[in-house]
């Protein structure tokens, strides 16, 4: 049974694409089969996996505003035996203006939700993950009508405390009008600072308000994470040793778990 | 002449309202009159300012979508002589899909322009900062529509540099088609932290690329930055002495400085 799940905050720089990147590759080095789809414009998941995401390159615009499947438009992310990335590219910014000329209304948040169903048929997956844009425009409702688990990264700051009600509106309504099934099933903390106040007051407050969703591994800041990019890598295997690599393969292990226990 | 500045980058967490913030707050305390217009529906900028904007407050809502007017709509800050606030509501979440629903394709990206013409005509403003959510949807158009000036924050990481190409070419957009004025006339690199190789190699990389635009001023990672809005204050009040505190004040300077040089 795949697990699929969709990444999302609209707040900016929260740590969507550095958490889909990271827990992708954790589980994926642990040996599990893992596809990252990556639908926002600006393609920084599929740079961490040094896969090339030019205007006209394959991806996932292709799949949802011209019907290609995923599986011919994915790509192999190298250092992996079993990881494949559908990637991101820069046409995808003007997918919600395009989809509302070309695709009947009622059809338009289900565009992955259909692409996915084909190719899971037919390919062995143990985890999806959606990484969105800092937005909740068509592509996030996309990423939201598709799964049955949402992911939502909060980073220890102030500022993205103040988004999270504006997100989970936006998920109730997609769970009432798109997606049934839709549950806020896990709830990460990321670039935690140790050094500040700030960082332990926000975590204390989302545990208070999310409770057993929050995971029990917070995620530190931490320079090699911001690093491991730039190098085409994710901090897994750029430097294992460092907190933030530690901290992200026991976030992946707890998520595997809770699985488990259902 | 009043000096109007939108602040824009669709790459999340750069530190856009971070710098409409503190930029606003050291005009204001030098003496000047500044409005900061709020088109994030997250008002984080409104926040910082500790100003209300629950769903049914005044804000930039009204003046887009109900003609209202920019001095009716607007609050003083507090703590402040002559700094104003236009907040934004989470009903503007919706502006993009509204507008397309209630106004002439040809006028949507002009309603913002028109308020602040109107505004300007009888009050005295010396500057006009525009806060930007972190998408180039019907919102940022509009704030790049009004405006002579556009101020890119670059967060000194890997994946900042990434979204740059596709924020210039939305620019030319906007200018080939809306408003031929329109000019990138500051970069703010923000977040510079010098334990990291990183940093300076975005530094070095922004300043080839863009020359002259780029302000000497860097504005260092410092978590008094970080700390001064769950206090509803920007830095310059929170901690005037922070090494934060102190480069938002010499950036306001240096822009302040070149506009004399024209
Ligand atoms: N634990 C961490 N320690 C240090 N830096 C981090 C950490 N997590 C993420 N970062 C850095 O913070 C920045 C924001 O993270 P990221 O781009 O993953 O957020 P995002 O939510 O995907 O942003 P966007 O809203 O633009 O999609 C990046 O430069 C990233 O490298
Ligand atoms: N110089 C700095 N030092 C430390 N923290 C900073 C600095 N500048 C911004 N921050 C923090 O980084 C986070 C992102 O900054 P900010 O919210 O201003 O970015 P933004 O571009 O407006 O984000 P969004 O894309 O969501 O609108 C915030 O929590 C802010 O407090
Ligand atoms: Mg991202
Ligand atoms: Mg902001």
């Amino acid at each position: 049974q795949t697990r699929i799940i969709t990444i999302a905050n609209q707040k900016g720089g929260v740590g969507k694409t550095t958490s889909a990147v990271n827990l992708a590759a954790s589980m994926a080095l642990a040996g599990l089969n893992v596809l990252v789809i990556d639908l926002d414009p600006q393609g920084n998941a599929s740079t961490a996996f040094g896969i090339d995401h030019y205007e006209d390159a394959s991806g996932s615009f292709d799949v949802l505003l011209d019907g290609e499947a995923i599986a011919d438009m994915m790509s192999a992310a190298e250092g992996f035996d079993s990881l494949w990335v559908l990637p991101a590219t820069l046409d995808l910014a003007g997918a919600d203006i395009e989809l509302i000329s070309t695709v009947a209304e009622a059809e338009r948040p289900f565009l992955l939700k259909a692409a996915l169903a084909d190719f899971l048929a037919d390919h062995e997956m143990d985890y999806v993950f959606i990484d969105c844009p800092p937005s909740l425009g068509m592509l996030t409702i996309n990423a939201l009508a598709a799964v049955k688990e949402v992911l939502i990264p909060i980073q220890c700051e102030f500022y993205a405390l103040e988004g999270v009600q504006q997100l989970l509106r936006t998920i109730e309504f997609a769970k009432e009008r798109l997606n049934p099934d839709l549950e806020v099933s896990t709830i990460l903390l990321t670039m935690y600072n140790s050094t500040t106040n700030l960082s332990a007051s926000v975590v204390e407050e989302v545990r208070g308000y999310f409770g057993k969703k929050v995971l029990e591994t917070v995620i530190p800041r931490s320079i090699y994470v911001a690093e491991a990019p730039s190098f085409g890598q994710s901090v897994m295997t750029y430097d294992p040793g460092s907190t933030g690599a530690v901290a992200y393969l026991a976030a992946a292990r707890e998520i595997t778990e809770r699985k488990q226990k259902g």
